[in-house]
């Protein structure tokens, strides 16, 4: 039974698509079939991996309740789901439930996957709610830096709303530091506040800041094809690995 | 006449707050006055100044349509409308043409500030749009990496749509790149892509990348207080010349 994770926080560039695709990418390199959702109407995560305008979508998921098997996208460390500009006028949507519409389609696929990872936008509208409603886990990407862990309280209010109105199932899988910079005394300040807050909620890897894992994107790549060498590839897989060990999965 | 300028662009983390807040000090310090309004409900400019729950913010302006007069904080470089949570409920307001409320509450105080800047939050929804309808410019921040440029196009677009629609003022002020390292081969590559494809709407400032504007959110302050002989305080003063240049005001 494939657990489904939601990378989310509404604070923006806070690396939320970067971690979507990376984890993804390493969780599919240790073994796992992994699937990726872009429910992001910028649709960064489909460009990232250099799909343009892709012809099904989640966008006919959600709004004509397509047979979500036809918006796969086959690939080698990971399958997709992409997005489509269109994504955004499910804001508007007034279908009664619209936020459990993405829930019902996983039902149908969550046994295909180990994992099923969905990139949310940065906003609590309907698309973020539809995938917590539609998650076994969140993760939350902080950027340490002060506007970014100022938000986090909102933000996990918000997941236990989710949890005791729409979805009981959903937890905090955990917070991982992103763009992390040791030399920067704000970076560490920030970051040993979020310990002392957050506690064991944090993960122990850190992504460290690496403009390989920005070049990456411009060349539609994920990092182990572009550099699996680099400290951004090394970063993901021990994120990979300490979250596999967090669900006591080998 | 104030000039009305909206600070926008979809993307997330491109520097939209860090911009408004220091722009409008730096247009502060060169003797203009200054109002700066906080569109985004996750307050970030709010809090970047140090204000807590303030008890009038945006949210009763544009819900309730209070006298905007009573929303406004003094301060010494600018004035300041902060936002509260509440302002996420505008994007589910059902009021007829709830975009042009913020115009018209504009049109009691544009006579007493020489610049009105507006941080918009990382999304095309109704907040965004309402801040469109009611400037005469719009000034784009554009993180030098390829998904922030990849969503330029989107942004363009929407802002010719606004300007047919909803505000023939509307125009293009200029774009400006924020957190630029010149070390970092990809961020002089979006950048030459960027002159290419936007030629005279790019500013010839850059905003440099620079810890200090990071630091300074934490401790409430804008630049010029934190720390006015920085990288940070420079690049934006520049920007602000070259926006009273383009804008005929000396
Ligand atoms: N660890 C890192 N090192 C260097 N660059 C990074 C890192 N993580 C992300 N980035 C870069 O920072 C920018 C923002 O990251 P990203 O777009 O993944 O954030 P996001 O939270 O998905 O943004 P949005 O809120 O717009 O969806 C991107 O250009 C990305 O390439
Ligand atoms: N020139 C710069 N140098 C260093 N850090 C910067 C610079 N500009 C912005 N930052 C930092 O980058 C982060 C993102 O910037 P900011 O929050 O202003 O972007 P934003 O576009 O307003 O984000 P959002 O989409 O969430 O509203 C902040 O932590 C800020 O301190
Ligand atoms: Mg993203
Ligand atoms: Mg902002």
């Amino acid at each position: 039974m494939g657990v489904v994770i939601s990378v989310a926080n509404h604070k923006g560039g806070v690396g939320k698509t970067t971690t979507t695709v990376n984890l993804g990418a390493a969780l599919g390199r240790l073994g796992m079939k992994v699937l990726l959702v872009d429910a992001d109407p910028q649709a960064n995560a489909t460009r990232a991996l250099g799909l343009k305008k892709p012809e099904k979508s989640l966008y006919q998921v959600l709004a004509f309740q397509d047979d979500i098997r036809t918006a796969i996208h086959g690939g080698d460390a990971f399958d997709l789901i992409p997005s489509s500009v269109h994504l955004a006028g499910f804001e508007k949507n007034n279908d009664v439930g619209k936020e459990f519409i993405l829930q019902e389609a996983f039902a149908d696929i969550k046994d295909h996957y180990d994992f099923i990872l969905i990139d949310c936008p940065p906003s609590l509208g309907a698309l973020t709610i539809s995938a917590l409603t539609a998650s076994d886990y969140a993760v939350i990407p902080l950027q340490s830096e002060f506007l970014a862990l100022q938000g986090m309280t909102d933000f996990i209010k918000i997941l236990r709303t989710v949890k005791t109105r729409m979805n009981k199932e959903l937890d905090l899988l955990g917070i991982v530091v992103t763009q992390f910079d040791h030399r920067k005394v704000l970076h560490r300040d920030i970051y040993e506040h979020a310990l002392q807050t957050y506690g064991d909620a944090m993960f122990g890897t850190m992504i460290r800041g690496n403009v390989a894992l920005a070049e990456s994107q411009s060349v539609g790549q994920h990092i182990f094809e572009y550099d699996h060498t680099c400290n951004g590839a090394t970063d993901y897989l021990d994120l990979a690995n300490e979250i596999l060990k967090r669900l006591n999965i080998s």
